[in-house]
């Protein structure tokens, strides 16, 4: 199954 | 002090309908060079990234950057005041406790002003790695619109795979399973092309949801351009004639 992934994931804060 | 007017003002209006399914309360960041924003659903999943450059106003004024929060949901009631044919003008003092909003129709002679209050956003800012892209499809935005549209009464998540020779958007649900693909195509007419500029090939799934709110967009320009790279989250960009361009992000959906 897929799930969704976050983009907190992907990018970080500033 | 901040003073912009734009001759189009039709176009505000788009953009504002095409972001206010997606974020709630936005920060509008303000500087001498342009207008833009950066806000995330509240999902976390998807991310709507706006820039405008001052060269596309008819007059654009901005003394020192500044911040304007604004609900969304207000700004688009206050927009449905304006006619299409209206010119619109940003107004905001330094420190500002609302934002003025003109509209005005030279032909009728008719103004509208709204004085928008703004609110104070504590939302933080995303950095995005600057990334080379492995796949950039080109697609007609109409088509992409109903390509998007057709599928998600099919299912859900649609799968994105992209190679030298197409871009196939799959899906596979309750009712059965297909695809769409489509070929690069840079034939005479513009408005037909596909263009495929494809280095690596990429296979992700994503929302189909959130192409579709995406998609609202595509009033505002004849092509959508999708960005993938098989690490990465999707962008889904629309470019505004001589004004800027609009980008969404959408993180892929993922195994278990």
């Amino acid at each position: 199954a897929k799930g969704q992934s976050s983009l907190a994931a992907f990018f970080t804060k500033k | 002090m901040f003073e912009a007017k734009l001759t189009e003002g039709l176009i505000l209006k788009k953009i504002v309908e095409s972001i206010k399914d997606i974020v709630t309360d936005v920060n509008i960041d303000i500087s001498p060079s342009g207008i833009s924003l950066q806000a995330m659903d509240s999902s976390h999943v998807a991310l709507v990234s706006l820039n405008l450059s001052m060269d596309g106003f008819e007059h654009y004024r901005a003394d020192t950057n500044m911040v304007l929060g604004v609900s969304i949901a207000n700004l688009a009631k206050v927009m449905k005041l304006a006619d299409n044919n209206d010119q619109i003008t940003l107004q905001a003092d330094q420190e500002a406790t609302h934002l003025k909003i003109i509209f005005e129709n030279p032909k009728t002679e008719r103004t509208t002003e709204f004085n928008l209050n703004l609110i104070t956003i504590d939302s933080e800012h995303l950095a995005i790695p600057e990334t080379e892209y492995s796949s950039v499809v080109t697609i007609n935005s109409g088509e992409f619109s109903k390509i998007c549209k057709e599928l998600f009464s099919l299912s859900e998540t649609v799968q994105i795979t992209t190679n030298t020779d197409y871009v196939q958007f799959s899906v596979e649900g309750e009712v059965g399973s297909g695809q769409v693909r489509l070929g690069h195509n840079d034939s005479e007419k513009k408005e037909d092309q596909t263009i495929l500029e494809v280095s690596e090939s990429v296979q992700q799934q994503f929302a189909i949801r959130y192409l579709n709110m995406f998609n609202k967009a595509s009033t505002l320009s004849s092509f959508t351009r999708l960005c993938l790279h098989q690490e990465q989250p999707l962008v889904v960009e629309f470019k505004i004639d001589n004004l800027g361009v609009l980008k969404y992000f959408l993180a892929p959906k993922i195994s278990d």
